[in-house]
C-alpha cells in the first residue's frame, strides 16, 4: 500500500485479519473476558458467536463498572455474568471493499472498527494506528 | 482551525487543555487511580507531581496486571501500592508550538500524547480523535 494513492486504498488493504484479532465468545463469563483483556493489554476486543458472527465489543471499563460496589470491587461477581449481558452492541461496522475515507469517518469516535461480510461473519478490524501509519506515508510520499 | 491548512496547524490548535484532562498524582494509591479510570471511562491518564509537572501515564492494564495473582485478582493490594511505583515513564511529549506532522508521528503508537512546557509543566494532551477530526475536515475542504 506504500505506492497506492490514499483515495484508492480500501479497508481490506489496511485491516488486521480475523485470525490475528483477540476476541471473546458471547457465552464466556466476564472473568474470562477480563483475563483476555489484561493478558493481551487491549482496551476492548470484538465479541463473536459460535458461528464466528460479530455480536458486539467488550472492554475493561464496562466489566469493572459492572462489579464496582459501594465499598470495593466485587470480584466474585465476575464468574456469574456472561459477556453477552454487558457487551456493547451499538457499534459501527465496515466491509472489506469500503474506501479509506469511510474508515477515517468511522474511526473518529472509535479506536477500532470491526469489518464484517454481508452475512455478518467477522473479517477483521481496522485500527486508528493502521490508518495513521498510512496517512504518514502519504504525507511523505 | 477549520480554515487553516493542515501544514500550518500547531499542537496548541488541537490539544485538550490541562484543566479538562483527568489525571492522578504520583503519591495516589492504585485504588484511587483505578476508580478515576473506571469512573471517567478512560484507558489511561497522565500522572502529575504536586507542582503540576508531568511524571508519567497510568492505565487500567498496568494496574490490573499488578494485582493479578495465580488464582484471582488480589484487590486488597490496591491500597498498598502507589501510582509512581507502576506508572509508565518512557513516554513521548510534545510542546504547544510543535506542528501537525509532529503530532501525527507521535500519535502513531500512542492513543494520546502529553504536551509540556520547557520546564516540564503539564499543558494538556493531544489525542488521536482531535487529529483525525482535523484530517477529515481537511479532506472535505
Ligand atoms: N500489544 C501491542 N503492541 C503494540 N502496540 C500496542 C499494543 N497494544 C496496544 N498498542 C498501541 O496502543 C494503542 C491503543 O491500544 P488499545 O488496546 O487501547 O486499543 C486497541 C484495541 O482495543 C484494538 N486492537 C488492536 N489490535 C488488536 C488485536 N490484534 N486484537 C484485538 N483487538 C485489537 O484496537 C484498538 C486500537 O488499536 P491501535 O493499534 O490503533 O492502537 C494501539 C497501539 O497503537
Ligand atoms: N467520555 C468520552 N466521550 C466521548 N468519547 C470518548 C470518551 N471516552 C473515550 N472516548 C472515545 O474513545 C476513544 C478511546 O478512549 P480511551 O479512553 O481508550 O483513550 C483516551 C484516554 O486515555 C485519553 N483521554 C482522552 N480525553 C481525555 C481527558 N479529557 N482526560 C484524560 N485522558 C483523556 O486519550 C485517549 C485517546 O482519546 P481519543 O479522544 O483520541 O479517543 C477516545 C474517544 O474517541
Amino acid at each position: 500500500t506504500q505506492d497506492k494513492h490514499l483515495l484508492d486504498i480500501t479497508v481490506s488493504d489496511l485491516m488486521i485479519p480475523s485470525e490475528k484479532v483477540a476476541h471473546v465468545q458471547i457465552n464466556n463469563p466476564l472473568e474470562h473476558a477480563l483475563l483476555v483483556l489484561v493478558k493481551s493489554g487491549y482496551s476492548a476486543v470484538p465479541v463473536l458467536d459460535p458461528a464466528y458472527k460479530l455480536k458486539g465489543i467488550i472492554g475493561k471499563t464496562v466489566i469493572l463498572n459492572e462489579i464496582l460496589g459501594l465499598e470495593r470491587f466485587e470480584f466474585e461477581k465476575l464468574s456469574d455474568i456472561a459477556v453477552q449481558e454487558v457487551m456493547r452492541t451499538d457499534i459501527p461496522t465496515l466491509s472489506t471493499d469500503d474506501m479509506f475515507v469511510d474508515g477515517l469517518k468511522a474511526l473518529i469516535d472509535f479506536p477500532f472498527v470491526c469489518v464484517v461480510d454481508k452475512e455478518g461473519y467477522f473479517d477483521g478490524i481496522l485500527t486508528r494506528r493502521a490508518l495513521l501509519k498510512q496517512i504518514r506515508s502519504d504525507y511523505y510520499a
